[in-house]
Formats: C-alpha cells, sequence, structure tokens
C-alpha cells in the first residue's frame, strides 16, 4: 500500500492511497484502502490520515478516522497516530502504519509493524526513514 | 510550516535486500509532490502525483508492483480525498489500468458516487479514456515470486503474516 497527505499553501488539505492489496488474498477481497475513514480521511478543520496495515483490523477501528477524532480532542499528530496504532492493537490484534498532517503542518509517520518505508517534505528539508526510530533528514 | 507532505510506502516487512529502493522511492515521491506544493499547486494534485509515482514503481504494493490474488492477477483499490469539501472517490476490485488513484480522483470529480468496483470501474475507466494496460504490465517477477512461495501448504507463516498487511 501507498498513501500520501498534504497541506498546501491556502491551508488546504487531502489524502490518497493506493494499494494492490492483500497478498493471494480471494478473487474480489476489498480492504480499508477504498473505504472512506479506513483507508484515508482528510478535513481541513481537523487534518488528514494515510493508513496502511492489517485492512480488516484497520476497518474494524476505522483507523484513519480514530486518529483524527484523537486529534478533535487536542491530541498532538504524533500522540493522535499512537493512539489510534494502539488500539487497533489491543482491541483487534492489527498491526499498521500511518502518515497524518494537521492543519498548521505538524506532521508524524507512526507504525506498529516492523518497517514502515516513509518520507516528507516541508521547509526545503527531506525528511525520511524505514524502521522505528530512524529519522534521516537532507535538503532538498 | 505550510506547504507539507508525507509519504508512506506501507508497513510491514521490508527484505533488506529491497530496503534501499522502498527509501528511494518514498523519498523520490515526496520530492515531486513538494515540487507541486513549493510551485503553488494544490494539495490534491500533490498526494496524486506522490501516488501515481509509487505506482509506476515497481517497488511498491500498487500499481505495476501489486500483490496477486490467489489466481494470480491483480486486483487494486485506491481513494482520494479532498479536505476542504469532503469529496471523495475510489475505486476497488479495479483491474487492467496503471494508475488507480486517477481514476479515484475521476469518481470523486465527474460523478456523485463514493465508489465504483470492479467490471463498473472498468466500464467507467474506459468511459473516461483512460488506456487499458495488459495484466502482465502490472505483474513484477517479484510478486510472482511471493504469489508462488503463499501458494504453498508449508509457506513461511511469518512472510505470511506480514503478507497479510495490504
Amino acid at each position: 500500500t501507498v498513501g500520501a497527505v498534504a497541506v498546501d499553501r491556502e491551508g488546504n488539505i487531502a489524502c490518497a492511497t493506493s494499494t494492490g492489496g492483500l497478498l493471494n488474498k480471494m478473487e474480489g477481497r476489498v480492504g480499508d484502502t477504498p473505504c472512506i475513514g479506513s483507508g484515508s480521511y482528510a478535513d481541513n478543520n481537523i487534518g488528514a490520515v494515510s493508513t496502511t496495515g492489517h485492512g480488516e483490523a484497520i476497518m474494524k477501528v476505522t483507523l484513519a478516522r480514530l486518529i483524527l477524532f484523537h486529534m478533535e480532542q487536542g491530541q498532538s499528530v504524533e500522540a493522535a497516530s499512537d493512539l489510534g496504532l494502539a488500539f487497533m492493537k489491543s482491541r483487534v490484534n492489527g498491526l499498521g502504519g500511518v502518515v497524518t498532517v494537521d492543519p498548521q503542518g505538524h506532521w508524524a509517520a507512526r507504525f506498529s509493524s516492523l518497517q514502515m518505508a516513509w518520507a516528507a517534505a516541508q521547509k526545503d528539508t527531506l525528511h525520511y526513514g524505514l524502521y522505528t526510530g530512524e529519522h534521516f533528514t537532507q535538503s532538498i | 510550516m505550510l506547504p507539507v507532505v508525507v509519504i508512506h510506502g506501507g508497513a510491514g516487512h521490508v527484505p533488506r535486500d529491497r530496503s534501499d529502493m522502498s527509501i528511494s522511492g518514498v523519498c523520490s515521491a515526496a520530492r515531486a509532490a513538494y515540487g507541486i506544493l513549493r510551485g503553488g499547486g494544490n494539495s490534491m494534485d500533490a498526494v496524486v502525483e506522490a501516488v501515481i509515482q509509487m505506482e509506476n514503481n515497481p517497488t511498491f504494493n500498487a500499481g505495476c508492483g501489486s500483490v496477486l490474488n490467489v489466481k494470480g492477477e491483480v486486483e487494486m483499490d485506491a481513494l482520494v480525498m479532498d479536505g476542504k469539501t469532503l469529496a471523495s472517490g475510489a475505486v476497488s476490485a479495479v483491474r487492467n489500468i496503471a494508475n488507480p488513484i486517477q481514476l479515484a480522483r475521476l469518481v470523486m470529480d465527474k460523478t456523485t458516487h463514493a465508489c465504483l468496483t470492479a467490471e463498473g470501474a472498468s466500464q467507467f475507466a474506459r468511459a473516461m479514456g483512460v488506456p487499458e494496460v495488459p495484466l502482465q504490465s502490472l505483474i513484477t517477477e517479484y510478486a510472482r515470486m511471493r504469489w508462488q512461495k503463499n501458494l504453498a501448504h508449508d509457506a513461511n507463516p511469518v512472510e505470511s503474516q506480514m503478507g497479510k498487511m495490504g
């Protein structure tokens, strides 16, 4: 699965997620990706999230909208992302990852899986990582 | 703080010999999307461009490089959402197109529906002039190898479990 979230100069937010789905899936299986609130969600008033991971688990907790709910309650992008992922792990034993932004341009790339390739660009700096805790930067 | 774009290339296990390609792919997509934003472009154009780049990159499980279903075929899902209007568009179980994210955007822009699926999505793609591509053009050797390994009754349970991440 691949995904992106962005905030432009006007403060408008958007998200996009695309996937080939689950390895050796049944024909006709649809996962979280095309489901609003699961595969991603965007609202200028709150932020945006794109998700990846155990699709059925993500759908059961509507992970993208759950994280935005935590942000509505005042949590930071990072804390809200971690809360959503932790809930998914504890409640339905699901692993995954998310990229999250808020309208001010705060962002997070968080995951409970072994790895997640991620990158962010802001203020002419490229941030990226793969393993938990990795955060490299370089000038764009 | 603005503009900003954040990209992911999928959760799960990235084999060591593919980690550089994954990092390179997400960084390249982030640079392309950021270029749009820095030039005054809008966030929807930026996220769609980022995802197109990764759909076209065989490293990732989307577009070319998608994992195979049990029949050894490719069925893809995609979703876009606009935070200003809450407009959204999605496609599911769509076949034989290179960039499902562009079709999802067309669903958002050209229809009153939220999601089109399977043959209906394909018909819509044809009506919109989206070119069909051969199934084989979306299938990589790596995807075929993983499919065959996971068909086996004694498939590695760890790899099988990681494969359950879309």
